[in-house]
Protein backbone atom coordinates (compact mmCIF):
# COMPACT_ATOMS: atom_id res chain seq x y z
CA UNK A 1 0.00 0.00 0.00
CA UNK A 2 1.54 3.59 -0.79
CA UNK A 3 1.83 5.96 1.81
CA UNK A 4 -0.02 8.99 -0.37
CA UNK A 5 1.71 12.65 0.07
CA UNK A 6 0.03 14.29 -3.24
CA UNK A 7 -3.51 14.92 -1.44
CA UNK A 8 -5.51 15.01 -4.02
CA UNK A 9 -8.49 15.20 -2.01
CA UNK A 10 -9.72 19.22 -1.02
CA UNK B 1 -13.30 10.13 -8.28
CA UNK B 2 -15.78 8.24 -6.19
CA UNK B 3 -19.31 9.05 -5.77
CA UNK B 4 -18.42 9.27 -1.78
CA UNK B 5 -16.27 11.71 -2.15
CA UNK B 6 -18.08 13.68 -5.19
CA UNK B 7 -20.83 13.66 -2.54
CA UNK B 8 -19.06 14.64 0.47
CA UNK B 9 -17.41 17.82 -1.90
CA UNK B 10 -21.07 18.59 -2.80
CA UNK B 11 -21.80 18.34 0.58
CA UNK B 12 -19.34 20.63 2.01
CA UNK B 13 -20.34 23.33 -0.58
CA UNK B 14 -24.04 22.47 -0.08
CA UNK B 15 -22.72 23.35 4.05
CA UNK B 16 -21.11 26.81 2.68
CA UNK B 17 -24.21 27.85 0.85
CA UNK B 18 -26.53 27.18 2.68
CA UNK B 19 -24.52 29.54 5.76
CA UNK B 20 -23.64 32.53 3.21
CA UNK B 21 -27.45 32.77 2.14
CA UNK B 22 -28.59 32.37 5.99
CA UNK B 23 -26.59 35.53 6.85
CA UNK B 24 -27.50 37.48 3.76
CA UNK B 25 -30.90 36.64 3.51
CA UNK B 26 -31.71 37.49 7.36
CA UNK B 27 -29.08 40.13 7.03
CA UNK B 28 -27.96 38.26 10.67
CA UNK B 29 -25.43 35.81 12.03
CA UNK B 30 -27.12 35.19 15.30
CA UNK B 31 -26.41 31.48 16.35
CA UNK B 32 -23.47 31.28 14.03
CA UNK B 33 -19.83 30.65 15.94
CA UNK B 34 -17.50 33.42 14.32
CA UNK B 35 -14.59 31.29 16.03
CA UNK B 36 -15.47 28.06 14.23
CA UNK B 37 -15.45 30.68 10.79
CA UNK B 38 -12.47 32.09 11.70
CA UNK B 39 -10.51 27.92 12.40
CA UNK B 40 -12.41 27.06 9.18
CA UNK B 41 -10.55 30.40 7.24
CA UNK B 42 -7.48 29.06 8.99
CA UNK B 43 -7.73 25.72 8.14
CA UNK B 44 -8.41 25.94 3.96
CA UNK B 45 -5.51 28.69 4.12
CA UNK B 46 -3.14 26.12 5.60
CA UNK B 47 -4.03 23.13 3.52
CA UNK B 48 -4.28 25.23 0.25
CA UNK B 49 -1.35 26.84 0.19
CA UNK B 50 0.03 23.56 -2.48
CA UNK B 51 -2.33 25.76 -5.15
CA UNK B 52 0.97 27.34 -5.57
CA UNK B 53 2.62 24.14 -5.98
CA UNK B 54 0.72 21.44 -7.26
CA UNK B 55 -1.85 21.18 -9.79
CA UNK B 56 -3.83 18.20 -9.63
CA UNK B 57 -7.01 19.14 -11.42
CA UNK B 58 -9.48 22.10 -12.84
CA UNK B 59 -12.51 20.41 -10.01
CA UNK B 60 -9.56 20.26 -7.27
CA UNK B 61 -8.01 24.02 -7.77
CA UNK B 62 -11.35 24.95 -8.32
CA UNK B 63 -12.85 23.99 -5.16
CA UNK B 64 -9.91 24.80 -3.43
CA UNK B 65 -10.05 28.51 -4.31
CA UNK B 66 -13.96 28.18 -3.48
CA UNK B 67 -13.02 27.05 0.14
CA UNK B 68 -10.61 29.64 0.73
CA UNK B 69 -12.75 32.34 -0.57
CA UNK B 70 -16.45 31.60 1.19
CA UNK B 71 -14.70 30.93 4.50
CA UNK B 72 -13.05 34.62 4.31
CA UNK B 73 -15.98 35.90 2.65
CA UNK B 74 -18.12 34.42 5.72
CA UNK B 75 -15.59 35.81 8.43
CA UNK B 76 -15.50 39.13 6.62
CA UNK B 77 -19.86 38.99 6.84
CA UNK B 78 -19.77 38.15 10.69
CA UNK B 79 -17.32 40.30 11.80
CA UNK B 80 -17.48 43.59 9.68
CA UNK B 81 -21.08 43.74 7.89
CA UNK B 82 -23.58 42.25 9.81
CA UNK B 83 -21.34 42.70 13.31
CA UNK B 84 -24.08 43.95 15.11
CA UNK B 85 -25.89 40.58 14.94
CA UNK B 86 -22.77 38.68 16.24
CA UNK B 87 -23.63 36.98 19.33
CA UNK B 88 -20.18 37.43 20.49
CA UNK B 89 -21.24 37.12 24.51
CA UNK B 90 -22.15 33.20 23.80
CA UNK B 91 -19.57 32.38 21.17
CA UNK B 92 -16.52 32.13 24.25
CA UNK B 93 -14.81 29.38 23.22
CA UNK B 94 -11.04 29.42 23.56
CA UNK B 95 -9.90 28.78 19.87
CA UNK B 96 -5.67 28.53 20.92
CA UNK B 97 -7.01 25.90 22.54
CA UNK B 98 -7.51 24.17 19.66
CA UNK B 99 -4.91 25.81 17.48
CA UNK B 100 -2.09 25.49 20.06
CA UNK B 101 -2.70 21.28 20.32
CA UNK B 102 -2.96 21.10 16.40
CA UNK B 103 0.46 23.39 15.81
CA UNK B 104 2.13 20.42 18.64
CA UNK B 105 0.53 17.72 17.27
CA UNK B 106 1.26 18.51 13.48
CA UNK B 107 5.17 18.97 14.54
CA UNK B 108 5.21 15.76 16.43
CA UNK B 109 3.08 13.68 13.97
CA UNK B 110 3.23 14.32 9.85
CA UNK B 111 4.60 12.14 7.53
CA UNK B 112 7.34 14.25 6.36
CA UNK B 113 9.18 17.06 8.22
CA UNK B 114 8.96 20.08 5.26
CA UNK B 115 6.46 23.35 5.89
CA UNK B 116 4.01 22.38 3.17
CA UNK B 117 3.48 18.59 4.70
CA UNK B 118 2.98 20.36 8.42
CA UNK B 119 0.95 23.30 7.43
CA UNK B 120 -1.43 20.13 5.37
CA UNK B 121 -1.46 18.32 8.73
CA UNK B 122 -1.82 21.19 10.97
CA UNK B 123 -5.18 21.99 9.07
CA UNK B 124 -6.39 18.12 9.03
CA UNK B 125 -5.81 18.50 12.78
CA UNK B 126 -8.11 22.03 13.38
CA UNK B 127 -10.78 20.52 11.17
CA UNK B 128 -11.23 18.06 13.01
CA UNK B 129 -11.96 19.85 15.85
CA UNK B 130 -12.93 23.54 14.16
CA UNK B 131 -16.62 22.75 14.64
CA UNK B 132 -16.64 22.56 18.55
CA UNK B 133 -16.92 26.69 18.95
CA UNK B 134 -20.12 26.27 17.11
CA UNK B 135 -21.28 23.05 19.10
CA UNK B 136 -20.53 24.97 22.41
CA UNK B 137 -22.58 27.72 21.30
CA UNK B 138 -25.38 25.78 20.25
CA UNK B 139 -24.95 23.99 23.87
CA UNK B 140 -24.87 27.31 25.35
CA UNK B 141 -28.26 29.00 23.98
CA UNK B 142 -29.51 25.51 24.11
CA UNK B 143 -31.06 26.01 20.79
CA UNK B 144 -30.39 26.17 16.88
CA UNK B 145 -32.57 27.66 14.66
CA UNK B 146 -33.44 25.10 11.67
CA UNK B 147 -31.41 26.68 8.81
CA UNK B 148 -28.22 26.58 10.87
CA UNK B 149 -28.91 22.92 11.73
CA UNK B 150 -28.90 22.37 8.03
CA UNK B 151 -25.71 23.70 7.81
CA UNK B 152 -24.30 21.53 10.34
CA UNK B 153 -25.69 18.52 9.04
CA UNK B 154 -24.27 19.19 5.22
CA UNK B 155 -21.16 19.97 7.05
CA UNK B 156 -21.22 17.00 9.41
CA UNK B 157 -22.05 14.64 6.33
CA UNK B 158 -19.52 15.84 4.58
CA UNK B 159 -16.40 14.01 6.61
CA UNK B 160 -18.51 11.04 7.12
CA UNK B 161 -18.92 10.44 3.13
CA UNK B 162 -15.06 11.28 3.11
CA UNK B 163 -14.79 8.17 5.10
CA UNK B 164 -16.74 6.18 3.04
CA UNK B 165 -14.67 7.49 0.21
CA UNK B 166 -10.76 6.34 2.33
CA UNK B 167 -13.11 2.47 2.43
CA UNK B 168 -13.67 2.38 -0.91
CA UNK B 169 -10.11 3.91 -1.95
CA UNK B 170 -8.15 1.22 0.52
CA UNK B 171 -10.35 -1.51 -1.17
CA UNK B 172 -10.05 -0.20 -4.68
CA UNK B 173 -6.74 1.74 -5.26
CA UNK B 174 -4.67 0.40 -2.42
CA UNK B 175 -4.60 3.81 -1.45
CA UNK B 176 -4.88 5.37 2.38
CA UNK B 177 -3.90 8.06 4.11
CA UNK B 178 -3.48 7.48 8.13
CA UNK B 179 -3.50 11.06 9.39
CA UNK B 180 -6.64 12.25 7.15
CA UNK B 181 -8.70 8.75 8.09
CA UNK B 182 -7.95 9.12 11.94
CA UNK B 183 -8.55 13.04 12.22
CA UNK B 184 -12.35 12.39 9.90
CA UNK B 185 -13.11 9.52 12.50
CA UNK B 186 -12.37 12.52 15.81
CA UNK B 187 -14.62 14.90 13.09
CA UNK B 188 -17.05 12.56 12.17
CA UNK B 189 -17.41 11.42 15.74
CA UNK B 190 -17.46 15.39 17.28
CA UNK B 191 -21.01 15.42 15.35
CA UNK B 192 -22.70 12.32 16.59
CA UNK B 193 -24.45 13.95 19.19
CA UNK B 194 -26.07 16.53 16.89
CA UNK B 195 -26.99 13.90 13.88
CA UNK B 196 -28.98 12.31 16.59
CA UNK B 197 -30.94 15.23 17.49
CA UNK B 198 -30.78 16.67 13.81
CA UNK B 199 -32.58 12.78 12.76
CA UNK B 200 -35.05 12.92 16.15
CA UNK B 201 -36.30 16.49 16.15
CA UNK B 202 -35.51 18.70 13.11
CA UNK B 203 -36.16 16.25 10.36
CA UNK B 204 -39.37 15.60 12.56
CA UNK B 205 -40.63 19.84 11.82
CA UNK B 206 -39.18 20.50 15.41
CA UNK B 207 -37.00 22.83 16.42
CA UNK B 208 -33.35 21.88 17.93
CA UNK B 209 -34.16 22.33 20.98
CA UNK B 210 -31.84 21.19 23.89
CA UNK B 211 -32.79 19.44 27.28
CA UNK B 212 -32.69 22.41 29.57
Amino acid sequence: TVIDHSHDEL
Amino acid sequence: MNIFRLFGDLSHLLAIIILLLKIWKTRSCAGISGKSQILFAIVYTSRYLDLMTTYISAYNTFMKIVFVATSYATVFLMYMKFKATYDRNHDTFRIEFLIVPAVILALVINQEFTVLEVLWTFSIYLESVAILPQLFLVSKTGEAESITSHYLFALGSYRALYLLNWVYRYYAEDHYDLIAIVAGLVQTVLYCDFFYLYITKVLKGKKLQLPA
